[in-house]
């Protein structure tokens, strides 16, 4: 999904 | 967000701080790569392209805001301020670091998790993080003895990844859809390229001496 490939951490 | 990944941010602003710190309170940038400096703005400029596209968190944003900001004034001091560019070891600080930047880009060519824009450069910012410090390190033999803010600054760079890995080894036992293999082996490294300094940092805080790297 969208959500998994965003790069959460800094 | 765990405990770790905290903890990693909080050492991450904290050596940001440090540097800052000794930039503004000694004048001076003596014993600082600029080039390792300026391979870390291009890390936050290059990894946070989706900071005014996409939206995590308040918190996500504001840190983002506060890496690039910091760096690049840190950048900016070291090369404009009439009184702190005066101290720059410039004949010391010759790190080829074009080459760190050419071979992390072709890299992120060949290894990345998707074959989209924001994905090459986000690939192209973890592998220079990760080899963004040699600059640093090899200024640091050069220099011989080190000054403890600048000691300090480079030991919480380091503890900030170290802290990063233990997120992932954590994020991998609790998240299902985690695989963040790309973040991780350069995560290994980078925090592999600090075992050195390290020891000698260990050594200097065990003996109360000062903080001395081998030539």
């Amino acid at each position: 999904s969208e959500e998994e490939d965003k790069h959460d951490e800094l | 967000m765990n405990i770790f990944r905290f903890a990693g941010d909080m050492t991450h602003l904290i050596s940001i701080l440090v540097l800052l710190l000794k930039i503004y309170a000694t004048k001076s940038c003596s014993g600082i790569s600029l080039k390792t400096q300026e391979l870390y703005a291009l890390v936050f400029l290059t990894r946070y392209l989706d900071l005014f596209t996409g939206f995590i968190s308040i918190y996500n944003t504001v840190m983002k805001l506060i890496f690039i900001a910091s760096s690049l004034a840190i950048v900016w001091c070291m090369r404009v301020h009439p009184i702190v560019r005066r101290s720059y070891d410039k004949d010391l600080d010759t790190f080829r670091h074009y080459f760190l930047v050419a071979a992390s880009f072709i890299l992120a060519l060949l290894l990345y998790e998707k074959f989209a824009f924001k994905e090459i450069f986000w690939a192209f910012s973890i592998y220079l993080e990760a080899i963004a410090i040699l600059p640093q390190l090899v200024l640091l033999q050069r220099s011989g003895n080190v000054d403890n803010l600048t000691g300090h600054y480079v030991f919480f760079l380091g503890a900030y990844r170290a802290l990063y890995i233990l997120n992932w080894i954590y994020r991998y036992f609790t998240d299902i859809h985690f695989s963040r293999w790309i973040a991780c082996v350069s995560g290994l490294v980078q925090t592999a390229l600090y075992a050195d300094f390290f020891y000698y940092y260990y050594i200097s805080w065990r003996n109360n001496a000062k903080l001395k790297l081998p030539a």
